[in-house]
């Protein structure tokens, strides 16, 4: 049997609302741990993976493990229709039909909304995902995942917004992160220096570098990964020329949700 | 510019 409690659905909307416009199916790992998600784009370009371990949830019962594919846009449409102090209940039982129901109750008026979902095909994932070490990175910067999501919007009004094909290069110089993109009729460049801490403790841009790295990334799918901002306060870009690039924010101290993506390389 | 390989491809050739 699987059943799971939280008593606010703020989390649950939150994460739906980082990854459903770009994913449209996920897959669902239910062990004792916690839950483990992992989707791909159609094509199969960026993958998200998110631990939401068991103590983030209010309750957590799950005796055997459980795979499930749901549909996305289907869960966001519900959860849309959730309030954010609601509470969800998750439950799927021994001899399940294919079928997952989540329950959202208004502590308040007492309301209780059901949406039983069916499992769907995920096409490819889960995948297995190594932990490459660190010095494998190139490059690794820190920053408040509102700034980084500010300056996905800038380099997306100026790129031509109806062109889904802007690309942008970030590169990182010791203290120093570019943003770097090609508009119609011009270049945007947007710099990011470490900031010192003791000025802004909480909202510090660190950079760690091995050695000078540039790297080209389509920026619709950046723009998409920024959404992750509801999750964390911070994000971690780690970059390679050789490994997909990971955009990390971490979930309090319950999980993360990791989008991962290549650089392009020049034909 | 540039060439965008499969996140997946690369995952499954590890």
């Amino acid at each position: 049997i699987l059943e799971l409690r939280l008593v606010q659905a703020t989390l649950f909307k939150n994460v739906l609302e980082a990854i459903s416009d770009l994913f449209s199916k996920a897959n669902f790992d239910f062990s004792g741990t916690g839950l483990e998600l992992q989707a791909m784009d159609t094509s199969h370009v960026a993958l998200v993976a998110l631990l939401l371990r068991a103590e983030a949830f209010n309750h957590y019962l799950c005796d055997r493990d459980l795979s499930m594919g749901l549909n996305l846009a289907d869960m966001a449409k519900a959860f849309r229709c959730a309030n954010n102090d609601d509470i969800i209940t998750i439950k799927a039982e021994e001899d399940w039909s294919d079928t997952v129901t989540f329950t959202f109750e208004s502590p308040e008026d007492g309301e209780i909304s059901i949406f039983d979902f069916d499992f769907v095909g995920t096409n490819g994932v889960p995948l297995e995902i190594p932990e490459f070490p660190e010095s494998e990175y190139q490059a690794k910067v820190r920053m408040p995942s509102a700034k980084f999501m500010r300056i996905c919007k800038k380099l997306s009004s100026f790129g031509d917004s109806g062109d889904r094909d802007t690309v942008v290069i970030i590169s990182v110089d010791k203290e120093c992160v570019n943003f770097f993109t090609r508009g119609k009729t011009g270049t945007s460049t947007i710099v990011c220096r470490q900031t010192q801490t003791v000025d802004k403790p909480k909202e510090p841009t660190l950079i760690e570098m091995k050695e000078q790295v540039s790297l080209a990334f389509d920026l619709r799918y950046m723009n998409s990964f920024s959404k992750g901002s509801t999750l964390s306060d911070q994000v971690t870009i780690s970059l390679s020329s050789n490994l997909p690039a990971v955009f990390e924010y971490k979930i309090a101290e319950t999980g993360y949700i990791r989008y991962y993506m290549l650089p392009r390389i020049e034909e | 510019s540039g060439v965008q390989l499969s996140i997946k491809e690369f995952y499954r050739s590890k």
